[in-house]
């Protein structure tokens, strides 16, 4: 089993490397990694080592090669198509996004309960009624779910995505369900970055 | 210093423990908060160790000590007073979103460009122009600003927050500047949600 901060580690590291690779270095060692993001060399060798060798004595990490490996181990050497459900305010600020394009993510369909907004398109993306998930679903391999309904409808919402068969889920409202095997769901709460802040601000010499 | 993913479980374990209140529990075990989020028991004892010492030998955690303790510890005993930069789609969700005032944030005040919104409200929060964000910042004592405006401004509205002494800052769009001394600068990227989910897709025994 992987933990969860591990998997949330290494997607920092791979986004700093490529910032790295952005600016032309060849290679990088684990404690330029590591100070960059406030975690520890020693934390960065061990999560590396998990997955396999990527360094050479001295010299650093290749970071063409831990690119590409990072990419492989968090599944990102393919394309991933999400399916959105809901396009409120939050729905199409994800919508336009172009990061997830970027990262190998890409929106194809919409879901929405509003009659005004099915059977029309927005960022160029058809919109849907929820009660089609599952036909969508399958007919446009979709494979990971990003959910932004009000609150009080979340979990009918979550429920429907389980249902349809989409495996990953992301949800912007907490939602707690027992998920069947193999399908992994991620409650996003933006509150946790600003406790991040607060805690940082009450306690500046632990920065 | 105390890590950032340390932090980041005591946010966690805040929210479990919460929840565990809510159904009307008393006391909670380090077994039960570690179970929920995918945690090692061991894990969640060296956090609380790092902090003081919570918990009674064989009964576990006393729901409300422990709730009392972590709040402290996080900043969250005293309100914190929030300015959100730039009302676009993301803006307006983060607006509206209830959990912010919930977990004591309360956005004050809105900083946009837009000569159309400035001098109007939204969600009953007044809207500035951004050159007012340094005046506005200290008569309504604001020490935390969310800046959610396009990538190709987030820099220089990061450098705008730091110049009216904001110190503690959330951005939607990656931003690297040297900070002065006691300012934290978080990046908030969702596509790292997104790749903890494919990680997990692709690895379905890790999880
Ligand atoms: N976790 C966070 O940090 C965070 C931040 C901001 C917003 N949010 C949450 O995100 C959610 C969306 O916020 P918003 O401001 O975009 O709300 P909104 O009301 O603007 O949009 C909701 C959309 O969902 C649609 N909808 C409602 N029920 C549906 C269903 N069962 N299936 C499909 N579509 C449905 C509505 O028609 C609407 O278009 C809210 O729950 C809010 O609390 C969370
Ligand atoms: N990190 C993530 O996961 C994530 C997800 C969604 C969106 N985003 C990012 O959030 C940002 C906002 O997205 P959006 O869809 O709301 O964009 P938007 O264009 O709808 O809104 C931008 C707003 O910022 C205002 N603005 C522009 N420059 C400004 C400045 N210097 N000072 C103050 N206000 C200014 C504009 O007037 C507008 O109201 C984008 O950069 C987008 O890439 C990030």
């Amino acid at each position: 089993v992987t933990p969860i901060s591990t998997v949330q580690r290494l997607s920092v590291y791979l986004r700093t490397i490529k910032r790295a690779k952005e600016s032309g270095k060849k290679f990088i060692s684990s404690e330029e990694i590591a100070a960059i993001n406030g975690y520890t060399p020693a934390q960065v060798r061990k999560d590396f080592s998990c997955f396999g060798s990527f360094g050479i004595k001295g010299k650093g990490y290749n970071i063409d090669k831990l690119i590409k490996a990072l990419e492989e181990i968090l599944g990102l050497s393919e394309r991933w198509r999400v399916a959105l459900v809901g396009l409120g305010r939050l729905g199409k600020a994800l919508a336009k996004y172009k990061g997830f394009h970027l990262s190998k993510f890409d929106i194809v369909a919409i879901f929405d309960i509003d009659p005004e907004k099915i059977g029309t398109k927005y960022n160029n993306i058809p919109i849907y009624s929820p009660k089609k998930l599952a036909q969508i679903a399958k007919r446009k391999k979709i494979e990971i779910a990003v959910v932004a309904v009000p609150a009080n409808s979340a979990e009918e919402a979550v429920m429907n995505v389980v249902k349809a068969g989409i495996r990953g889920i992301i949800s912007f409202s907490e939602v707690r369900i027992n998920l069947p095997e193999g399908f992994i769901l991620r409650n996003v709460n933006l509150t946790a970055e600003m406790e991040t802040v607060s805690f940082y601000l009450t306690h500046p010499d632990w920065m």
